[in-house]
């Protein structure tokens, strides 16, 4: 699997309209200037699988990720993932959607593949799909030193989670 | 149990001392088990002596040296048991131009077998991509478009893959 | 006491708005005060508003723009009392091309004032050096000699022995 | 004043022989490959200045600092920092030469001008000439940080420090 696009809405620094981001097989580079949302593309994937447990979106709360700009603010954020499936997910559809929407009273609402879903719902379908819990395959700024600083047992957590 | 753990312990430590020695030819890296007779009840040990040093504790490895351990063991894990997806942002912050380059072409062999997203600020591994995202900001709002990985300014004629 | 205080503040603050104009042209950077009436009972926040964007609290700004705010605070101090000699290493990891080329002609234009040693694994601020040192390590033992700026290739890390 | 050149034995990966770096006026670039010995340059400073207290030096204590290599340990480490005075230290040399050497056994020797000193000593000449006591002049790899991470209350330190 990977994923084939990001949809966004309302998200960090997306501004309050409909964006595709378009991803792909293989090797995809993201570049541009510094502060013109290239890491908030790395947030929008941890939001929307409900990894910010693992990781931090630099935010202090989920409402802080709602676009806002000039006292003006989108009325919500919502990231849709679209993997494209090739047989890993327990699902038959060609493509899997994981969505989630935050609202301006905080509440998020989780889809798969366009119904509402628990948030264990979408836990479990990532974890089948290979996608670790702790999320280290996701290494936002500074976050590659974890693996030197982590401690011998986080270590071997680690590598337990994989057998 | 104890079994499967020592099985994906090898494999990994395998992996690590192969790719390690790709990055820092006559530099190692590997794991230890702080537990020999029963691995569960101990840690991981991660080791580095990098070209022409000591084993030495990790803590006091350059901020390079640990970026290209770090980078080797999670090539080592995603070789044993590839995530559907990787994102890497600016890993490169603390590489010279030629780890750089090193790091660049092993994401482009690992992948063909994972998806590789990558945010660089800098063309050495940008060169190494299949397809490139550009994102800017106007007024606060991120625009998004693809680019070729051969309008990146600087020389991308020297850069074979 | 907070006469000294309030002198300190105003001057360090009117040179960290214009350091910050220079470095982002429609952005601004200021310090402020917790406690107008009794200084010295409150602390004092750094507040930022990158080009385009609102006021934002400093955690959520991106690295490239926290790195330039913070060294266009520290600029704003030297401005006011330079110490003898700043060291800096790698304070350009999180900078794109641009950016590094400003802040190298603020470190050189301060330079005149105070000596600056910048660490860089990028020839970006390099080129703004008068003078550079190579460092390489042969069989793990450091070995120093200079180089002319004009001799940096694309490489500082390919650096002829 | 300025740092004219910083003399080393046995510190760090300097080996175990006289090794002379030369710096001098304005602006000096170091550059080299990954761990060629670049930053160790910045910790031979905090070494020999004192300013270990503000300033990591990557070592859990002061022995680890000697030079040690396959089995092989320099007897010591020292480091001479030569600042051209300009008049700025209250000394009437030209220059001025602040030195620190560690022993096997963990001991320091400090010496200012050739002659052994008293670590407050020490303190004292660098703060006449205008070198900050939390060392802020002095950012080590990733220490940018700190002046977006220190609490207001820190800030309003920093900056009664300099009147
Ligand atoms: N809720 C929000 N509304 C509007 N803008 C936001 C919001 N949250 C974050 N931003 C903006 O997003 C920008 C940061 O984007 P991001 O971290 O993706 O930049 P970047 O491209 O990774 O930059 P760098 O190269 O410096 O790391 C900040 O300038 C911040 O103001
Ligand atoms: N006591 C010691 N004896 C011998 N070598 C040492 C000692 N302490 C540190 N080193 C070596 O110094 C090297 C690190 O040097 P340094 O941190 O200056 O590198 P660097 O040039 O800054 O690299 P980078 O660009 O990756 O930051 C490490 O490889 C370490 O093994
Ligand atoms: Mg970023
Ligand atoms: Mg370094």
């Amino acid at each position: 699997a990977y994923i084939d696009r990001i949809n966004v809405f309302g998200f960090k620094s997306y501004g309050s309209r409909k964006l595709t981001i378009p991803l792909g097989e293989g090797f995809i580079g993201i570049v541009g200037p510094n502060g013109s949302g290239k890491s908030n593309i790395g947030d929008a994937i941890v939001f929307a699988l409900g990894l910010a447990t693992a990781k931090s979106m630099r935010a202090l709360k989920l409402t802080d990720l709602i676009f806002s700009s000039k006292g003006k603010t989108a009325p919500y954020a919502e990231v849709e993932i679209v993997f494209k499936n090739n047989g890993a997910f327990p699902l038959n559809t060609e493509e899997v959607s994981i969505y989630r929407r935050v609202d301006l009273n905080g509440k998020s609402t989780y889809k798969i593949n366009g119904r509402t879903a628990k948030y264990y719902e979408v836990e479990e379908l990532l974890s089948e799909a290979g996608i670790p819990r702790q999320a280290y395959n996701i290494i936002t700024q500074g976050d590659i030193f974890r693996f030197i600083k982590m401690t011998p047992y986080e270590r071997r957590e680690l590598l337990s989670e994989l057998a | 149990k104890e079994k499967a753990f020592l099985e994906v312990f090898n494999k990994v430590n395998k992996n690590l001392k192969a790719i390690f020695k790709e990055l820092s030819p006559s530099g190692k890296a590997y794991l230890e088990l702080e537990n020999e007779k029963t691995p569960l009840d101990g840690g991981v040990f991660l080791k580095a002596r990098p070209r022409g040093k000591d084993v030495k504790r990790l803590e006091i490895m350059s901020g390079g040296e640990k970026t290209l351990t770090a980078l080797a063991f999670l090539f080592a894990v995603q070789q044993y048991k590839p995530a559907p997806f990787y994102y890497f942002d600016e890993v490169d912050a603390h590489l010279d131009d030629a780890n750089a380059r090193k790091i660049g072409q092993l994401m482009k062999k690992f992948s063909k077998e994972a998806q590789f997203i990558v945010v660089t600020l800098r063309d050495t591994l940008a060169h190494f991509s299949d397809r490139l995202i550009g994102v800017s900001s106007r007024e606060g709002i991120s625009q998004i478009y693809t680019l070729e990985v051969s309008e990146l300014l600087g020389d991308t004629s020297e850069i074979k893959v």
